[in-house]
């Protein structure tokens, strides 16, 4: 099953 | 003092129609460079990034760096007083609580004038890596679209494969299995028929539906979108803008749980 990824896991906060 | 003159105001339009679905309220920040916006959807899976450069409206000024934080459903309501042939002025005072859209008829004989309230919203802006994508893929806006509508119908995920020989989209679900391949098109009258494709390494994602849907009501901004894929990253959709600037959508991929 997949599983949504959120955005913030690839970028980061500035 | 930020004045913004675009005569064809139907480009903000579109522009406005291709974020509201996926956001309820963002910031504009106005800049010497242009206008910029950066935000997330609400469930943080996607991200939408705009960027009008100063050069490709009709007229611009913007003294000092102004954040417009701006309620779309809003912002949409004004837009729709506006017919597509007429010329539009955004102004703000610096500091202010308002901005006024302006609206005049090509022969300038009917004058309108829209003041929205401002609202402060927490700025949170993202950092975007430079990354050199392993698939970049560029083909006609309105085939993306129908091709997303289409899959939708299967199931709630969609697969995205690319490899040297072509594009391939794929969903399932409870009523069967649906896949729908591009071929790199050999030679077309038009550019903007092309479907073009330049691979270093074959990639292959899953996607939501509803946010590519949601990117699709770009479509009128552009006859061509360009989707950039590598392993493991959020998937890249863009849209340009016409001599101005473009839009681009990050989409978060579905992963192994």
């Amino acid at each position: 099953k997949n599983k949504q990824a959120s955005i913030t896991s690839f970028f980061t906060k500035k | 003092m930020f004045e913004a003159r675009l005569v064809q105001s139907s480009i903000l339009k579109k522009v406005l129609e291709a974020i509201k679905e996926l956001l309820n309220e963002a910031t504009f920040d106005c800049s010497d460079s242009g206008i910029q916006l950066q935000a997330m959807d609400n469930s943080h899976v996607s991200l939408v990034s705009l960027n009008l450069r100063s050069d490709g409206f009709d007229k611009y000024r913007c003294d000092r760096n102004l954040s417009m934080g701006i309620n779309l459903a809003s912002m949409s309501k004004i837009m729709k007083c506006a017919g597509n042939d007429d010329v539009l002025t955004m102004k703000a005072q610096d500091n202010a609580d308002l901005v006024t859209f302006m609206f005049e008829s090509q022969n300038q004989e009917k004058v309108m004038d829209y003041e929205m309230k401002l609202m402060n919203l927490d700025q949170e802006h993202l950092g975007i890596p430079e990354t050199d994508y392993s698939c970049v893929i560029k083909l006609p806006s309105q085939e993306f679209a129908r091709i997303v509508r289409d899959l939708s119908q299967f199931g709630e995920s969609v697969v995205i494969s690319c490899t040297k020989e072509g594009i391939k989209f794929s969903a399932g679900g409870d009523i069967g299995n649906a896949n729908i391949k591009l071929a790199q098109t050999s030679n077309v009258d038009k550019d903007e028929d092309a479907v073009t494709i330049e691979m270093q390494e074959p990639v292959s994602l899953t996607f939501a539906c509803r946010y590519l849907n949601s990117f699709a009501k770009a479509t009128p901004l552009s006859p061509q979108v360009q989707l950039s894929m590598s392993a493991d990253v959020p998937l890249v959709v863009e849209y340009k803008i016409g001599d101005i600037g473009h839009i681009r959508y990050y989409l978060a991929p579905k992963i192994e749980d």
